[in-house]
């Protein structure tokens, strides 16, 4: 399980204080799917990178296993994050000088265990599952919008992660797109017993999830599933 | 009059010939509102990057007011993109070592007519007109993603464009967010007369336009509008 326990973060610029989370409880299990939603600038980014350890909240802890991540060292937590979670930025940070197949291919050069045909393989297995096998060889600016979006996701795949953590996945998606790849993470959950946390504005997206909250003044508050018909 | 008349693009990468625009007409007049839908990847961005006289078409042609584009020399075009157009791009290109006050006000460093101090008004209330006056002295990196896409939104507004081409300016809002920005860019069509071409994946936007285009294989499609009730 990952968790947050009264996750505050805040940060200075100037004499400003800005205060986007003020006590984040969050609960993550095997196989469940979360949404997070709420305005531009709520802070569902930073909830998302200190959940996915990217980031450390100025109080509250971060559990992974009822382990305090702070207490982690470095190194553990590195390698817990490579193996165990898969993440979607928002703004995808893909390296402009690698192909598409290259920057996928990265998380698993952390991965002693598989060889260099193997990981390519793997790699290519990821393209093709969000429909881009056709694109390996380009480079991100030789790629849409949405198909770097689609990289970014296929990268955060291919190291099989118990826990996916998506920043807006679909913004640069059509719907047609968009839908396909939600019905593939859904596959991910049923089969593979993937744990999905789904930051998004797509109001449709975010119903799809077991359990949706909306980030308010800094906390998370439940939102009621609407019954589906 | 902002035209595109018969305009074909292709890219090659290694031995992959891609044809995104295959013969792609469009006309755009003062106070136009068109939107282009189309599946992640089939050349919406080459297409707007044309039209804004950043990018060349390899045959077709771009004509200005009648005049073809490709015989106007690099800096009568350049003042005509500057004045005239106001880009939004998906990626945002905003530059990371300025504020976002900066960064709005870049545009107007071109302009020779106004003075320091009422440059910095402007693009202050370009921020505002996008709800950011408060954040007007954070740097991109110390924004939301949306924040970030607002910023660019801002920049695109500041030298009072005719001919607003906004690549996907919603993708990373929430709905009441976008909802409000597509309020405000109604009322500069209606109060300015300016013509708006908005690229989105969000098909109520799409909607709201006057004329909707589906780009279908390289060409635009007419989307037919739905009876108002
Ligand atoms: N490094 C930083 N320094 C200062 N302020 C920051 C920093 N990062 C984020 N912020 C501020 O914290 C708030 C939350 O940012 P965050 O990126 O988490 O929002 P968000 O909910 O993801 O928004 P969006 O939906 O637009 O992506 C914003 O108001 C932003 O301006
Ligand atoms: N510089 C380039 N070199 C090679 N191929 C390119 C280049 N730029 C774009 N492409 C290809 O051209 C096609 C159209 O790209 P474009 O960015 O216009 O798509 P789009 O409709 O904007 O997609 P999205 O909705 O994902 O943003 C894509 O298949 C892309 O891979
Ligand atoms: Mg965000
Ligand atoms: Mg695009």
């Amino acid at each position: 399980a990952l968790e947050l326990c009264q996750v505050a973060k805040r940060f200075r610029v100037g004499d400003q204080l800005i205060e986007p989370l003020r006590g984040v409880d969050l609960a993550i299990h095997d196989r469940d799917y979360v949404s997070i939603i709420g305005p531009s600038g709520s802070g569902k980014s930073t909830l998302l990178h200190i959940l996915g350890c990217l980031d450390q909240p100025d109080s509250g802890q971060v559990l992974i296993g009822g382990n305090d991540v702070s207490r982690i060292d470095d190194a553990a937590l590195s390698a817990f994050r490579s193996r165990t979670l898969g993440f979607v930025f928002q703004k995808f940070h893909l390296l402009d000088r690698m192909s598409a197949r290259r920057n996928v291919e990265l998380p698993l050069d952390y991965n002693p265990g598989l060889e260099r045909a193997a990981r390519r393989d793997r790699a290519m297995a990821c393209l093709a599952q969000v429909g881009l096998a056709d694109r390996a060889e380009h480079r991100p600016l030789q790629l849409s919008g949405g198909q770097q979006q689609r990289v970014a996701i296929a990268r955060a795949l291919v190291n099989e992660p118990r826990i996916l953590l998506l920043d807006e996945p679909t913004g640069n998606l059509d719907p047609a797109t968009g839908a396909e790849l939600m019905e593939f993470i859904d596959q991910l959950r049923r089969e593979a017993g993937v744990a999905v946390v789904l930051v998004t504005h797509d109001m449709e997206m975010a119903r799809r999830a077991e359990r949706g909250y909306r980030l308010v003044d800094g906390r998370l508050e439940p939102v009621a599933r609407t019954v589906r018909t």
